[in-house]
């Protein structure tokens, strides 16, 4: 705001006229971005980068792109367990059968099955276990083997097997059969089943496919 | 804040807007589009110094200006028109190798004014 004798208020030099005040700001502004940013001149592009490449980023950096709902919401995300009931069995092979009920896993995709089994073994002894999963065979009704898991156990206690995609594939039809075979003589398959407290169990993760909405078991 | 208008000599917020475009920064700074670069301007005299902005009201002032008027002779000075609220300025550009860089830079854009 200029004085009577057109000085400058703050330091006293002459005002500048509003054309080389705009321009004095303007140079002001970058240089102090360009400070700033630790830059001594402006960036020069040696190659254009895509629109592509910066739609990417921008969205990046604005997270989930607007309307999209929350990985959570896109589907709801739960465990199911199911006990084992037991089967046929003999000395060293045991058929452990787990049932999902239709309204449980009816519509979800079923993303991963563990088994979960408790084990107790003399000390320093080796537990070799084979764990074939099953599917029912379409033309003669009988059970065939899909896969199989070979198993070392060296200690006594809770472990745990994730189970492949028939596992999983079974588990959304509502049935996973699984045949435990025992290799070695240190304990027999059907040690497995242990008591109340240690029945073996599968922990299916399952999302909803959107196609409804199923309240946690 | 007091936010400069019309004829007001008083300390206020001059607001300065930098366009990207316009000084020709547009290729390497993706966002914004521009910058807000405001900055206080304006006198503070005695009866006004030390408050700050919003928190002068007209009462306060004509009663410091009643104060100053009793001291001994009232000169300018000793009080300034600063920055009493400012917020950073976020920037998204290209580097030199065209990566492209997200920088929060501090207190860059002037909210508000008042006398020190």
């Amino acid at each position: 705001t200029p004085r009577a004798d057109n000085q400058c208020l703050v330091c006293g030099e002459p005002t500048l006229d509003l054309e080389s005040q705009r321009k004095l700001l303007l140079n002001l502004a970058k240089r102090s971005i360009l400070d700033k940013l630790h830059l001594s001149q402006r960036p020069i592009l040696s190659q254009p980068v895509s629109r592509a490449a910066l739609r990417t980023a921008l969205q990046h950096l604005r997270g989930p792109p607007q309307g999209a709902l929350p990985e959570a919401d896109r589907g709801q995300e739960y465990e199911i367990i199911s006990f084992a009931e037991t089967g046929l069995s003999n000395i060293n092979q045991t058929r452990l059968d787990f049932h999902f009920s239709d309204r449980t896993v009816g519509g979800m995709e079923v993303q991963q099955v563990r088994l979960m089994f408790f084990v107790q073994l003399p000390p320093n002894t080796i537990w070799t276990l084979k764990v074939r999963v099953l599917v029912l065979d379409p033309h003669d009704a009988n059970f065939t083997l899909a896969t199989q898991h070979l198993l070392e156990v060296d200690a006594s206690g809770w472990h745990q097997l994730f189970l492949g995609p028939e596992a999983q594939a079974a588990c959304s039809q509502g049935h996973l059969p699984l045949e435990l075979v025992s290799e070695s003589q240190i304990a027999q398959s059907s040690d497995i089943l242990g008591g109340a407290a240690h029945r073996p169990f599968v922990v299916a993760r399952v999302r909803v496919g959107g196609k409804q909405r199923v309240r946690r078991h | 804040g007091i936010d400069c208008q019309g004829g007001s000599r008083m300390c206020c917020r001059q607001e300065f807007f930098v366009d990207f475009r316009e000084i020709g920064w547009d290729d390497w700074i993706i966002q914004p589009e521009g910058y807000a670069m405001n900055f206080c301007t304006g006198q503070c005299p005695l009866h006004v110094a030390g408050i700050p902005g919003i928190a002068a009201s007209f009462h306060t002032a004509v009663l410091n200006l009643l104060k100053a008027n009793t001291a001994t002779g009232t000169t300018e000075g000793g009080s300034c028109c600063v920055p009493t609220a400012q917020k950073p300025l976020s920037l998204l550009y290209y580097d030199r190798d065209s990566n492209i860089v997200k920088t929060d830079i501090p207190d860059m854009v002037v909210e508000a004014c008042g006398c020190s």
